[in-house]
């Protein structure tokens, strides 16, 4: 199928498994297909795959359907990844006003699965060298979102440092070394620090040091050290 | 290169191996 197919089948009311199989479908093309092809979906078929995420986000869903909606946002932000694999669609995604915010929206503890993806690309963000200040824009993001739900904004980050699974807690520290690795200013990255051991990542780090995962042990390596470094050049 | 792809992929390795943090 060529992109213009895609976009005309999602500006249709797609639902459920017919959007769920339509989603599938683009990934595999997101990812197969060259960067012309990308090209083509665009700006265009960016949006239309952000408006699919935010109606699922606002959407509650009912008993019977129980699961397909997660499923089509954790498809969605495959087909993000996919998207983003290259420089068009990276730069279309930071332009888009809404990217950032609806991935951030995306970081569910429920879900940890889709939650490991999500942080996991935004910490790709974080780092990217973009004049932007790619890090700044998702820390705000977090903290806006935050704001709306009335809660710390690294709750979501610690709540996804509690579950079972090593993938998502390896992903949380992830995101939070590339939040802070790219601060410039260190009293900025202590305050960070602060911040979340304050919130409980001290505690947490205790117990997760024990975990034998290597993905897990880099990330806490890199969190201790750069901790210790910017507490010596205190 | 425009037609560069892999980008996200590079920076996930990056990060999942600790390459991305080494200070310059």
């Amino acid at each position: 199928k060529s992109a213009l197919i895609y976009i005309q089948e999602l500006k249709t009311d797609l639902r459920d498994t017919q959007l769920l199989s339509c989603l599938e479908s683009l990934r595999v093309s997101l990812n197969n297909n060259p960067v012309s092809w990308v090209q083509t979906f665009g700006a265009e078929g960016l949006a239309l795959l952000l408006t699919f995420l935010k109606k699922l986000q606002d959407e509650k869903e009912e008993p019977l359907n129980a699961g397909i909606g997660v499923k089509c946002q954790h498809e969605i932000i495959r087909c993000l990844k996919a998207f983003m694999n290259n420089k068009h669609g990276l730069k279309a995604m930071l332009t888009s006003a809404e990217g950032i915010p609806l991935l951030v929206r995306s970081i569910n503890p429920k879900v940890p699965h889709m939650m490991v993806d999500v942080v996991k690309l935004l910490s790709a963000i974080c780092i990217l060298e973009h004049p932007g200040n790619t890090h700044e824009r998702v820390l705000e993001c977090i903290t806006e979102q935050a704001e709306e739900q009335e809660i710390e904004r690294f709750q979501p980050l610690l709540s996804g440092m509690h579950k079972n699974s090593i993938t998502l807690k390896a992903g949380c520290m992830q995101l939070i070394n590339a939040l802070i690795s790219r601060v410039e200013e260190l009293d900025f990255r202590i305050h960070l620090r602060s911040e979340l051991m304050r919130l409980g990542l001290k505690d947490l780090l205790k117990e997760v040091r024990s975990i034998e995962n290597e993905e897990l042990k880099v990330q806490l390596q890199v969190f201790e050290e750069q901790a210790d470094e910017d507490s010596e050049d205190l | 290169d425009d037609d560069e792809t892999g980008i996200m992929d590079g920076l996930l390795e990056a990060l999942q191996s600790g390459a991305a943090f080494k200070r310059k």
